[in-house]
């Protein structure tokens, strides 16, 4: 998974 | 999703309800922190563009929504409508060093050298410091009513169940880690340790937020 691009938290 | 994270923006929300409840009952904004208030507003403001470029969850879009929409109307209810009971030289801090610095920090550490993720890592630094201005005020006057201190604990505990999410999350998504958030959540979470202290003796115990 792209960590940068995972941005799923508020 | 998890039990600490769904705990902590439950209330990160409560944190908001608290505030406005409190704006609304007093008719005033004495005691809360403006400066505070748009550091919040700047914060969703450049971390949420991307509602526009992908979607989550039904759930991360709405709570999107309502952070952008009720930081906004906090800013205007203080701007606006409660503007007299605000004392600017109470509000001393100066911000442009809190701006400047996750600017800096976000242009030096970001995830990867994009518009969105700088922004993405600004907002996250800038959150981590949006408090000190409100922290600095309640210093400065050594005193809070209860309301006022029961948001900023509000605010402290999400950034703290936000930790436990991260944990949780190393240990059961394959080593999750996101090493800005991390960072920034515990330097947020840490700038909460002394009111924590005063809060949990005296606060809890049906006493008001005073500095000894």
């Amino acid at each position: 998974m792209d960590r940068a691009s995972a941005h799923d938290e508020l | 999703m998890n039990i600490f994270r769904l705990s902590g923006d439950l209330l990160h929300l409560a944190s908001i309800f608290i505030l406005i409840a409190r704006l609304h009952q007093t008719k005033s904004c004495a005691g809360i922190s403006l400066k505070t208030q748009y550091l919040y507003l700047l914060v969703f403001a450049t971390r949420y563009l991307d509602l526009f470029l992908g979607f989550v969850s039904v759930y991360n879009t709405l709570m999107k929504i309502f952070f952008l929409a009720s930081s906004g109307y906090i800013v205007y209810l203080m701007y606006s409508p409660l503007k007299a009971s605000y004392d600017k030289s109470l509000d001393s801090f100066r911000v442009e060093y809190i701006i400047a610095f996750a600017a800096v920090v976000a242009l030096a550490f970001p995830h990867k050298y994009s518009v969105v993720e700088v922004l993405w890592s600004f907002s996250i630094y800038l959150e981590s410091l949006a408090i000190i201005p409100q922290l600095f005020q309640m210093t400065r006057t050594g005193e809070a009513d209860n309301i006022t201190s029961h948001y900023v604990f509000a605010l402290g505990g999400y950034r703290a169940l936000y930790m436990l999410n991260w944990f949780y999350r190393y240990y059961t998504e394959d080593n999750y880690v996101d090493y800005i958030s991390w960072i920034a959540g515990i330097v947020q979470t840490a700038l909460y340790g002394d009111f924590f202290y005063i809060y949990i003796t005296r606060v809890l115990k049906g006493k008001s937020f005073k500095l000894p």
